[in-house]
């Protein structure tokens, strides 16, 4: 489902430059349930968003879905992120002047365009599957980090995107809710052959996902295939 | 150090209304390192703030370092929180036009009032304790998650403050920099008797404090002692 061929991503501002991955190869099946992992700053975030096509590659291929995303202009990628990939952004990033259960239609109104009774049923089911059911009518201001977070994750799901890129997603979980969520993610997984690749040091998702690719400095040490995947 | 007697805490707008804190009684030490845990949403980052004199408890008495905060003006609890407080929040809340260094020097300068190579020198120390020492020249914008996280604690400590009140301050770290960062704060209390009051999910937090407060639902279930606190 995703290639990618000595990948590069230098940061480049004013004199600052940051070569935050610098020569990455890897390829993730379908239905995979895999995991980066590494230090604060070993460019986790900076690959995720890569795959994601928020950012292009500086150098390298990179394919995603069977399309090659390398070169792809703003517009093009905006819409093929908006009918391919989930994303939980590692901040979260929720729309302020939404109320929680905007934001999570969103994605289904702005992006895809379903309509409103399926719109409805599906972002209350998704809500309910984090635990946000009865939040629906409240701001992001108005609710916890953790709450912040579920919102993030149900979000990234309600499209039921082949792909779904989760950075971090359970960093403000407590343990019953981390685990609601990741087993929400493997049923879909299960079900629907939904690809799920995160980003994380959260040993509760590392237990569960069947390789983990070890990114320090920019550069991938190893593959590891768990036991048991 | 802290007292706190029958705190609630009710958000209203609109019809809206949240009992986040509904009846919370403690008391803190001197140079202690404790932690509320507690599900997400249960009310731990509403419990810090009213101690940290962000937000005022709707009911109640709350002492801190002392002083009678209950009854504040905003401009004496801004005051009050300059000269005895540090406070890591649970989404960071640097300073976007500021840079890491100017983000970590703010407490210094601009809240107290420290000369400039005294500020220097003292802003230089608490990057080099967070591993973050060469990156003071970038903006929030341009460093990860982790970093955020990491320069969000060393503001926190910068004015070597009687008590740091810490939302999460590992949630975005891998093991090796959560471990850096909890000893820089064990250290700091060993040394000045700062006091630690955490609100975490983190078991790498609540191993190491001697006392955890449980919230679940805005109420106190039970303070444990760990063993050998
Ligand atoms: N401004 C607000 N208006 C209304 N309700 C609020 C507001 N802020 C927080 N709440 C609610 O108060 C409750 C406690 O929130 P709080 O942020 O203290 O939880 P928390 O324990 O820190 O959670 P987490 O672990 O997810 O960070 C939650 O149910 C939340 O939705
Ligand atoms: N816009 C930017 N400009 C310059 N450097 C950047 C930018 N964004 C990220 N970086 C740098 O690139 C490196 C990788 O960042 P990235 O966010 O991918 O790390 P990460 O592995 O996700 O870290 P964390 O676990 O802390 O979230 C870091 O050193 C960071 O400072
Ligand atoms: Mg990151
Ligand atoms: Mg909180």
């Amino acid at each position: 489902l995703i290639v990618a061929e000595k990948l590069v991503k230098t940061y480049s501002s004013g004199d600052l430059e940051v070569k935050a991955i610098r020569g990455v190869d890897f390829v993730i099946e379908p239905a995979s349930f895999v995991s980066f992992i590494g230090p604060s700053g070993s460019g986790k975030s900076t690959l995720l968003n890569m795959i994601g096509c928020l950012d292009p590659p500086t150098e390298g291929q990179l394919k995603v879905v069977g399309q090659d995303v390398t070169g792809l202009s703003r517009q093009d990628a905006a819409r093929f992120r908006g009918e391919h990939i989930g994303f939980v952004f590692q901040d979260f990033n929720l729309i302020p002047v939404l109320t929680v259960f905007e934001n999570v239609e969103y994605p289904l109104q702005m992006v895809q365009s379903w309509p409103k009774d399926e719109r409805m049923k599906r972002v209350q089911e998704m809500l309910d599957a984090v635990g946000m059911g009865d939040q629906g009518h409240k701001y992001p201001s108005q609710i916890s980090g953790g709450q912040k977070q579920r919102v993030a994750v149900a979000r990234a799901l309600v499209t039921n995107a082949k792909l779904v890129l989760a950075d971090e997603p359970t960093a403000n979980l407590d343990r019953e809710t981390a685990t609601m969520v990741i087993e929400l993610m493997k049923k879909m997984r299960d079900e629907f052959k939904t690809t799920f690749v995160f980003s994380t040091h959260d040993p509760r998702i590392v237990d569960n996902v069947e390789i983990t690719f070890e990114l320090e400095d920019g550069i991938l040490k190893r593959h590891e295939m768990a036991k048991g995947g």
